[in-house]
């Protein structure tokens, strides 16, 4: 059997926000270490990966490996009906073909059950090699968010350009051109505010607007977002989850035709 | 123009 507690609920409704955009059904792995969950969207264009380890859930306990193949519409119905300080328990039978959602409010004078279909999906795994990127680069997840926001009123694409100095980031169509630098931050009162730069060698990329948008969806997750960057592979936009572990977002760079 | 590559360009199936 699988049973996981989660005392603040408002991380699942967040993890949620990130993922429903991209997806509209995804399979959850549930194992000893955690939840993951690997999946593409439509497009086949971009992938989510996310990880939750076991050890941040309350209480946690899986008894036999179970993949949950789940509708991420109706699991947003579901998660709406609980408060943000409910208590979660998430529970499912070996092999069954539905799921668990029990909601406590913190007095435990309100408890509701809500019990959601599983559903079979064909899901691809792709392999992720590991890679040493030539860019890394961390900054606030708001003013990614902001970024991405304010160029997409520019372009369908961003181009993504890092050095030593700093990065920038640029659109350009009808309007006109739209360039953001930013320099790596000298001395900052909160690591959070903070925007490092590692770099082997300086990366210039080209990216769709519109996945990264999505991906700021996670920007309640964390504080800060790490973009890693190398030539001709995919970029990676990760958010920390507290003491779970992240969401990483993959996106193909654009290429000459 | 640009073309939007799909991911199984970068990452294989496993």
């Amino acid at each position: 059997m699988f049973e996981a507690r989660l005392v603040q609920c408002s991380m699942l409704k967040k993890v949620l926000e990130a993922i429903k955009e991209l997806l509209n059904e995804a399979t959850f792995d549930c194992s000893d270490a955690g939840i993951q969950l690997q999946a593409m969207d439509n497009s086949h264009v971009s992938l989510v990966s996310l990880n939750l380890r076991s050890d941040g859930f309350d209480k946690y306990r899986c008894d036999r490996n179970l993949s949950m193949g789940i509708n991420l519409a109706s699991m947003t119905k579901i998660m709406k009906c609980a408060g943000n300080d409910d208590v979660l328990t998430i529970k499912a039978q070996d092999n069954a073909d539905n799921v668990m959602f029990m909601f406590e409010s913190q007095n435990q004078e309100k408890v509701s059950d809500y019990d959601m279909k599983l559903i079979n999906l064909d899901q691809e795994h792709l392999g992720i090699p590991e890679t040493d990127y030539s860019c890394i680069i961390k900054m606030p997840s708001g003013e990614f968010a902001r970024i991405c926001r304010d160029l997409s009123q520019f372009g369908e694409s961003v181009v993504i350009s890092c050095t030593k100095e700093g990065v920038k980031f640029s659109a350009a169509g009808d309007v006109g051109a739209a360039n953001i630098k930013l320099a790596q931050t000298a001395n900052v009162d909160k690591e959070e505010e903070a925007v490092t730069i590692e770099m082997q060698e300086p990366v210039t990329l080209t990216f769709a607007c519109r996945y990264l948008n999505s991906f700021t969806k996670a920007t309640a997750l964390s504080p800060q977002v790490q973009l890693s960057m190398s030539a001709d592979v995919p970029l990676v936009v990760e958010y920390k989850i507290g003491d779970f572990g992240h969401i990483r977002y993959y996106l193909a760079p654009k290429i000459e035709e | 123009s640009r073309l939007q590559p799909e991911m199984k360009l970068f990452f294989r199936a496993r």
